[in-house]
């Protein structure tokens, strides 16, 4: 599961039975009475509360492969979205995709033009909802009953242009993944991978002991001076490895340096990494075109992966010639200065349930990488029987101008200038697109696509 | 924790729960996906907000919340924009 916290948002993504609604009242709570946010007083059973007025809220997931294990609300779509109506106002629920097959469930509010000027928390109100004292929420009430629906989209203060620009999220859920490329996601197969990468740094150290030792020799025939050699002994201590080899202790001296021990009993992180980078997760956002990216990795035990990925977005002209897009605003690019993007990869290997998904708002076209570049990478690294990809993008200013340029670019792929065909996302190697389905929302398009294994 | 700059994501680990994490019996792949925004942009937030908004909620704060859903906190990439969080389950 993974969690990012924007100033303005936050994403809250969880796997297996988590119960993720049950957060939600508490949620609006925090960000009324720790941050401050505008909020309405709501009637629970027995207190008032407060609550936030969130500007609008999103809720989706894909079909549960075992409902009847859920809890709480997320037993079925119908108790989610009445809890979801239960607490705002303005909602509205989609199913997307094949009723007998997979499919896609979305919830969505609209922000509202209401003027109501909401009021701050004090410290009084704070006294009152009893935040502080945690008495105020019951985990095992799984509804909060409230006296009256929180209304979303009421914003005080500056309200801004658009919605956020360059707001763009792409999904990528996968199941019956292969079985070959799913071992890769067992924290047995993960050692093996650390251990083999261990033994493969030890012996480019033992070679670069035996060059460095011949060089040495060579040398010393020719002079008694000092010598040289540039390479691997930045990150080997060449010399510390060489007086381990004579006992059969070899340990890399590097700043890579991974204590297997350690990693297997007590660091799912360590081989978090060593998986991320076998299978080939970090070239998603590779390093060398994103130099800042930084990954968070974690291998669970006996299975399981999960990864956030935190990218800087690149300069502003940089993003705009990448695009290729004929949108040059320059708000996009101001936006883009100060911006931050994510991706999160979430892995449950075993055969009767297995399942990957892809989740990043990076902007296709980045670097000159397509959204069908990204689907493509990320399908080959689990080869799944089947899987969905939707993308949601806001229109922003200039919306009939984004909105062509998006359904272009899911359809078509975008016209390089040197005329190279691009990926497309109607033709992803090895797989027929069973499902497109286009929502046009009020201010953002979705495109849901689906995909199965030829 | 690694040393941190404005300009840098840095990563905090949390060894207390991420040590002996044991997700044997966790099941079922398929997310739920919750996004809520409480204003239109990080440029727009209200003149009541913190600076920083719901970033300058401290990760403990975020626990209790946290609990409820049955998740707890792995460790943190920290950013100037967005603190991304990686959970159990």
């Amino acid at each position: 599961s993974s969690m990012f916290v924007f100033p303005h948002k936050i994403i809250l993504k969880t796997c297996g039975t988590t119960t993720l609604l049950l957060g939600l009242n508490r949620m609006l709570r925090i960000a009324a009475t720790v941050a401050g946010f505008p909020f309405h007083n709501a009637l629970s059973t027995d207190e008032i509360q407060v609550a936030a007025t969130p500007y609008r809220v999103f809720y989706s997931r894909k079909n549960f492969l075992f409902p009847d294990r859920q809890q709480g609300p997320h037993r079925s779509w119908k108790q989610e979205v009445k809890y979801l109506d239960d607490m705002f106002e303005g909602g509205s629920a989609y199913m997307v995709g094949k009723m007998n097959g997979d499919h896609w469930y979305l919830y969505i509010t609209s922000p509202s033009a209401s003027t109501t000027p909401p009021r701050t928390p004090t410290d009084d109100d704070s006294s009152i909802n009893g935040f502080n004292s945690g008495n105020s929420t019951n985990a095992s009430s799984p509804i909060l009953r409230t006296s009256k629906r929180i209304p979303t989209g009421i914003v005080s203060g500056p309200i801004a242009d658009s919605n956020e620009l360059n707001d763009e999220t792409l999904e990528i859920l996968m199941t019956d993944l292969d079985p070959v490329n799913a071992k890769q996601f067992y924290l047995e197969h993960a050692s093996a991978v650390a251990r083999d990468d261990i033994v493969a740094r030890t012996n480019a150290a033992l070679r670069a002991t035996n060059n460095k030792q011949a060089a040495k020799d060579k040398i010393s025939h020719m002079s008694d001076s000092t010598y040289s050699i540039t390479g691997t002994e930045e990150l080997f201590d060449v010399d510390d490895i060489a007086s381990h080899s004579s006992n059969g202790s070899l340990t890399p001296m590097s700043e890579d340096h991974i204590d297997i021990d350690e990693a297997l009993t007590t660091e799912g992180h360590a081989l978090g990494t060593v998986v991320s980078d076998s299978c080939g997760l970090s070239d998603v956002y590779p390093k060398s075109a994103y130099p800042d990216a930084r990954i968070d990795a974690y291998m669970f035990s006996p299975c399981g992966f999960s990864a956030n990925g935190v990218v800087p977005a690149p300069a502003a002209a940089e993003t705009t010639a990448a695009t290729e897009s004929t949108e040059t605003s320059s708000e996009t690019s101001e936006n883009a200065k100060a911006s931050m993007h994510y991706f999160t990869v979430h892995v449950t290997p075993e055969p009767n349930c297995s399942f990957a998904s892809f989740e990043t708002n990076v902007p296709g076209g980045q670097k000159g990488r397509q959204t069908a570049d990204i689907v493509k990478q990320v399908v080959d690294i689990f080869r799944p029987g089947r899987f969905s990809v939707t993308l949601f993008e806001a229109k922003g200013k200039g919306a009939p101008a984004k909105d062509q340029y998006f359904l272009a670019n899911d359809i078509n792929g975008v016209p390089s200038p040197s005329g190279v065909a691009k990926p497309r996302l109607e033709n992803i190697p090895g797989y027929r697109r069973i499902d497109r389905i286009v929502h046009d929302f009020e201010d953002y398009d979705l495109v849901f696509r689906f995909y199965e294994r030829e | 924790t690694l040393s941190p700059s404005l300009a840098t994501p840095h990563l905090t680990i949390n060894h207390e729960v991420a040590a002996d994490l044991d997700s044997s019996n966790a099941f079922e792949g398929p997310e739920k996906l919750l996004e809520v925004w409480f204003a239109p942009s990080a440029t727009s937030l209200a003149p009541s907000v913190k600076e920083n908004g719901l970033k300058s909620v401290p990760s403990d704060v975020w626990v209790g919340m946290l609990d409820l859903v049955n998740c707890k906190i792995l460790s943190v990439v920290h950013s100037e924009t967005v603190d991304a969080y990686l959970l159990s389950e």
